[in-house]
């Protein structure tokens, strides 16, 4: 089924970290 | 090339190509990925979640991808 609002803002939330942690990590290896 | 394991991109591979906005289950990635132990399979979602490749969503056994949208 479709996802709730609540759901949605929590995978949005989780995705920016993600997206965050990721430019972090190229940062690093340069 | 991209500082990844072969297990690792089949991991990120398989979760990239799930549409679902909930994403792909850790269940699911196992039954998909029938010829690597299910050990092998959570360092991998473990690893790519630290590296930022890809994050959970609805619980801690679903995940997405950060670069498949």
């Amino acid at each position: 089924g479709s996802l709730t609002a609540e759901q949605q803002r929590r995978i949005e939330e989780n995705r920016q970290r993600a997206l965050a942690r990721r430019a972090e990590r190229l940062a690093h290896q340069k | 090339a991209n500082g990844l394991s072969a297990s690792q991109n089949q991991v990120l591979r398989l979760i990239r190509s799930c549409p679902d906005p909930q994403g792909i289950s850790i269940q699911d990635l196992k039954q998909r990925l029938s010829g690597m132990s299910a050990s092998v399979i959570k360092q991998a979602v473990e690893f790519l979640s630290n590296e930022g490749h890809i994050f959970s969503t609805i619980d801690e056994d679903h995940f997405r991808s950060t670069d498949n949208d």
